[in-house]
């Protein structure tokens, strides 16, 4: 069986705010390592890789590797019923038919328990390397946010372009072209958190999507930084690290001059 | 004119 009690009951709805505009479903792996989820978007441009490490819960039972197949849709309309500030159980058997969401109030004066059917989801999993990334970029997550909502307004795809100077996000659109230059900053009386910091082995440049960027800046209040890291002629990966728990990854597939 | 290239095409399957 699995069972698995989260004091923050709340980085449940933003994990699921950060997935539910881009996957409708999605098999949640239980395993005795933590809960996780790979997915792509139904378009198969983008990859979601989240994880939620067992140690992160305050108590965490998995005898067995159990896929559990939610509708995500459903799943958030659930974990919506459930306070902020609850603290959530999630249970179901080997095989799972139906998956309990327990949900109890910070001061124990309300407990709610709901019932999810759960479904069969085949889908095929991608091997994702270890890898070493020619460049990676950690800024503050809400000014992605903001460059991206920006950049978008302009245009459709991204131009990233990293060098030990910053990072250069560009976009041209019907009505013109946008520029924005992030630099790192000196590590001087910025907390860690406000840093824009970038390690590159070379330049790299590549183009994106603009769609999917602002869908995965969906995962920003899970973290106040996101790294980018980057490989030519591989696609990019937008991470956001939750706290003593895991990461949402999000991967991008470059787009190629025909 | 850029084309956009799918998820699989760069990662193995499992």
């Amino acid at each position: 069986m699995f069972e698995a009690r989260l004091l923050q009951g709340g980085l449940l709805k933003k994990v699921l705010d950060s997935i539910k505009d881009i996957i409708t479903e999605g098999n949640f792996d239980c395993s005795p390592n933590g809960l996780s989820l790979q997915a792509m978007d139904s378009s198969h441009v983008s990859l979601i890789d989240i994880l939620l490490e067992s140690e992160g819960f305050e108590h965490y039972r998995c005898d067995r590797n159990i896929p559990m197949g939610l509708n995500i849709t459903n799943l958030v309309k659930m974990i919506k019923c459930a306070g902020s500030e609850d603290i959530v159980t999630i249970k179901c058997e080997d095989k799972p038919d139906n998956v309990t969401f327990l949900f109890e109030s910070k001061d124990n004066d309300k407990i709610s328990d709901f019932e999810m059917k759960t479904m069969t989801i085949d889908d095929e999993h991608l091997l994702v390397p270890d890898q070493t990334y020619t460049a990676v970029v950690k800024m503050p997550s809400a000014e992605f946010q903001r460059l991206c909502r920006d950049m978008a307004a302009i245009g459709d795809t991204v131009n990233i372009s990293v060098t030990k100077e910053g990072v250069r996000f560009s976009t041209t659109g019907d009505m013109g072209t946008a520029n924005i230059t992030v630099r790192p900053n000196p590590s001087g009386d910025q907390k860690e958190e406000e840093r824009t910091e970038v390690q590159i082995t070379e330049p790299v440049s590549a183009g994106f999507a603009l769609r999917y960027l602002n869908s995965f800046t969906k995962a920003t209040p899970l973290s106040p930084t996101v790294t980018l890291g980057m490989v030519p002629n591989l696609p990019i990966v937008v991470e956001y690290k939750i706290a003593d728990m895991g990461h949402v990854r999000y991967y991008l597939a470059p787009k190629i001059e025909d | 004119k850029k084309r956009q290239m799918g998820i699989a095409s760069f990662f193995a399957r499992k």
